[in-house]
């Protein structure tokens, strides 16, 4: 069965989508089946794997009130050779549009148990943000990555995101555990950087993943090609620091 | 009359939350009597603004729902020489409860009615969303200034910004305009920054503020005190970008 997901973090500009677009593209290259779930209206993931979101006639939108399915919805990225459930601004309107609905938390995990024998990864792309589109994603996931820059806004933050998880630990979802915290665009020469990092691994010790993202232009470059960076530029340090964490990942998981 | 400006992007990151802080300081140096709004349940600007979130009785959220005045809760910066309206997780709540009220989108613009004549600004920190809080920024503002990170997803993003703001303006608040856009975080060696800059001069042209705020990891630094970076380290290029920033605004508001 698929290990789902959630790459989660409600502190803005931390990595989220360069994470899981360059983490999908990793574990295609190990031979994976991976899927990617684009939770977040801004739609970067469905951009940033080469798919035009204003050119959607149905998105991740339209499964979540059950008016699609995801088999129906999910395309290939243009490179990288993993599946793509894309959104749009439409989904900005799914918060409103699901309060009154039943199993209103639910219903992305649900939508994934019709493909869970057809990928063995689902990663969620989650918007910036602790409302019912990332709840969605915490219900639907077995784990969550948290990716943050070694920052004190990020650090300062961690506490609500484990409040919620604790939250939804103990009213939906019994399973969900923290898999694992990616530093990313990390300044090894930066003493705020090694001072936080140092925070991380006294609060948090082996679930900080030993791979360490650093901050590298050609990761923030490769989306406006609609690439991940190890299609656009694989030998650059961001594109290489991914692939050792899909097999940092690929050994935590599989070898449990 | 205040002058009242939102500080909004729904891309995550960009430097909102720096951006209110600093600019705040920065126009208090000039003398001028200003307020933040922090709108954004991180309660990131109060936090940055030295005081502690997680001991507020009453915050925004208690503004927003009518239970309290502006008066009652704002309280002083530990230094800066600005108040705030402070928030914390609680506002994270609001969305849902207010999703029923009547004028839901204008609570903020009536509370803050009630001080109009005691600050010369009001600075709004929106959330990365394009939800009921930031359009209760959107509402309650003159004018919007928006922070931008010369990379592909951010510019990517304004295109939702700018219909957003277009659809408050037909339906809600027709004074509503774009005041300027502010280069964050810009890093003038990389190429990146300087092709989107320039995109931004020729989608813009003179909105694009001429002040330009370099990455400075003095900014960054100065949240972990509960000061402005203008307090903490008044001489570093970032400080001293904002102060420029701050000139800049008045020049541009105050002569008009
Ligand atoms: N390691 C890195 N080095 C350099 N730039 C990076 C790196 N990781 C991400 N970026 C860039 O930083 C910006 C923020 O990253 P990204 O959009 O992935 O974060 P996010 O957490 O998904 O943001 P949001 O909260 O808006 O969803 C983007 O412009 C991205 O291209
Ligand atoms: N000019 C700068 N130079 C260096 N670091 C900066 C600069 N501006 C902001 N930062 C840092 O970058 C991070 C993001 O900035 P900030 O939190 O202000 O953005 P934001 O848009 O408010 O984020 P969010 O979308 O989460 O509200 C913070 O850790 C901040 O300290
Ligand atoms: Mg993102
Ligand atoms: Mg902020």
């Amino acid at each position: 069965n698929a290990r789902v997901i959630a790459v989660a973090n409600q502190k803005g500009g931390v990595g989220k989508t360069t994470t899981v677009v360059n983490l999908a593209a990793g574990l295609a290259e190990l031979g994976r089946r991976v899927l990617i779930v684009d939770l977040d209206p801004q739609g970067n993931a469905t951009m940033g794997s080469g798919i035009a979101k204003q050119a959607l006639e149905q998105s991740v939108y339209h499964v979540l009130l059950g008016d699609a399915s995801v088999e129906e919805v999910r395309q290939p990225a243009k490179q990288g050779g993993y599946h793509v459930l894309p959104a749009n601004r439409d989904l900005g309107g799914a918060e409103l549009e699901l309060v009154n609905e039943l199993a209103r938390e639910a219903r992305l995990k649900n939508a994934l148990s019709l493909v869970d024998d057809q990928y063995d990864y689902v990663l969620i792309d989650c918007p910036p943000s602790l409302n019912l589109l990332t709840l969605n994603g915490l219900v639907a996931a077995n784990s969550v990555l948290i990716p943050m820059v070694c920052e004190y806004y990020a650090l300062e933050g961690l506490s609500d995101l484990v409040t919620t998880l604790r939250k939804v630990r103990a009213a939906v979802n019994p399973r969900i555990e923290i898999m694992g915290l990616l530093r990313t665009m990390f300044d090894a020469r930066s003493n705020l950087s090694q001072q936080v990092s140092e925070q991380l691994a006294s609060h948090f010790g082996s679930k900080v993943f030993e791979t360490v993202i650093p901050r590298n232009v050609r990761l923030a470059e490769a989306p406006s090609h609609g690439l991940p960076g190890l299609v656009y530029d694989r030998n650059a340090r961001g594109a290489q620091a991914y692939l050792a964490l899909a097999q940092e990942l690929t050994a935590r998981l599989e070898s449990a």
